[in-house]
This record gives structure tokens, sequence and C-alpha cells, in this order.
């Protein structure tokens, strides 16, 4: 199996909550 | 003195000065009049008071109230300065000309760190990082088994906890970013370069000539 690499805020930051875009969004 | 009484105001909310605010950010005063017309449309969407409260800024993000997300709460929270349980135009301006692509990139760490620094001790903790961990594959349907978990925060820490003492502090965050810009992505809104075409109708309603 692969190594795990990723960083754990690598994978926090793709949460949508944090996706503050989403506020221009119409 | 009671100028700042927000639970006994009784005349409406008025908009702050946008030069002042454009002094104060990396906005220019017409951006910031187009930012107000999002404000605008988040702070009416429940109700109409000229201010933003949780479920409106929820909504604004995932355009459901239905959701709850420990992240929207917590970004919430920080742009919430004045930590009334609302939001308003100067709270809201400052805070997202954070996420503006020229603002200092220290501002993006400082925000960033205080972001994931959940019970606001002055440091990331490994139970915070496994909470948030969490809570994002939650979000995503996405199934990791504890191990696996447990492997990757053990290896975020390797990495990020170079005094070894399980604290990330906020040098350590600094150093962590610095190493992996990508972690920093979610603090520049591009949007925010094209505010004033995107709203366009802030020109009816400008407060200062060009």
């Amino acid at each position: 199996t692969k190594p795990v690499t990723m960083n754990a805020f690598e994978l926090i930051s793709r949460s949508q909550g944090l996706n503050l875009s989403n506020l221009f969004e119409k | 003195l009671g100028c700042c009484d927000t639970k006994n105001r009784k005349t409406p909310y008025r908009l702050e000065n946008p030069e002042i605010i454009a002094s104060e950010t990396v906005f220019s005063v017409s951006e910031v009049e187009a930012l107000y017309e999002l404000y605008k449309k988040i702070s009416s969407a429940v109700v109409d008071d000229g201010l933003i409260n949780k479920e409106e800024f929820q909504l604004a993000l995932f355009k459901t109230n239905k959701k709850e997300s420990i992240f929207a709460e917590r970004v919430f929270n920080l742009f919430d300065t004045k930590n009334n349980g609302v939001l308003d135009f100067g709270e809201f301006a400052r805070a997202l000309s954070i996420f503006h692509p020229d603002a200092p990139l220290n501002e993006k760490i400082d925000f960033s760190f205080r972001l994931y620094d959940l019970k606001q001790q002055g440091y990331i903790g490994r139970e915070e990082v496994k909470h948030m961990m969490l809570a994002t594959l939650a979000e995503s349907g996405m199934n990791l088994s504890d191990e696996v978990i447990e492997n990757i925060i053990d290896k975020t820490f390797e990495e990020a906890d170079t005094k070894h003492d399980g604290r990330i502090d906020k040098d350590e965050w600094e150093s962590l970013v610095l190493q992996h810009p990508s972690l920093l992505k979610n603090m520049t809104l591009q949007y925010l370069r094209d505010i004033t075409t995107t709203f366009p109708s802030f020109v009816f309603y400008s407060q200062v000539e060009d």
C-alpha cells in the first residue's frame, strides 16, 4: 500500500466551511 | 458611555464611512462600496436588519441553513470581532480584506492559525486537529479508519511540532505554511479583486466622486 503522505491540514482545508468563495456565488 | 451598547440599540444600523474602512484595509473606496452590495444581499436573507447573523452567514456559505459546520461557526466568530453574535459591515469588510490577494501574508497566516486554534489556547493541539479532521471527513462523506487518521496526525506533528511539545504554536504554524503554501489557499479569494465588476450597482449609491 502507498504510504500516507497527506498533511492533516491539507485534508482539513478541503472543508466546504472553509471555502469562503461560496459567499460570492449568486 | 453607552456609545457601543448594541443590545439596547434603538436606531437602525448605520453604514460605517467607506473611506475609513478603505483606509484600514486593502480595499479602495469603490471596492468597499461594491462589497457593501454583497453585504446587503447576505444581511437581508433572513432578517433585514442590516446585520449578518450566523444563520445568514451559513446560508450564504452553503445555500442552506440546515447545515452545521464547526468551520463556518469558527470563521463567523473570527469575523465577529465585537463578539456580539452579528457581523456589521465594518467587521465583514475588515475580515474579508485579509482574504484579498494583495493582503499581507502575515495576516493570512495569523487568521488561519486562529481558525485552527479552535479552543483559543494559543496553540493547535492534537485533539483539535483530530476533531477538525473528523468534521471534514464527515462533511465530505469520506471514510478513513482511526488508524489512518492517527497516522496522518502523527506525520503532521512530526513535521510541524519542531519543539516536540505536542502543540503547534504560532511560530511552528508559520514555518509549516511557508513549507506548504497550499495550506493558505483558502485564505485568498480571487473574487475580491473583481468585486467592483461583480457588483457594479455600487456606483448608484456611491458617496464619493472619482
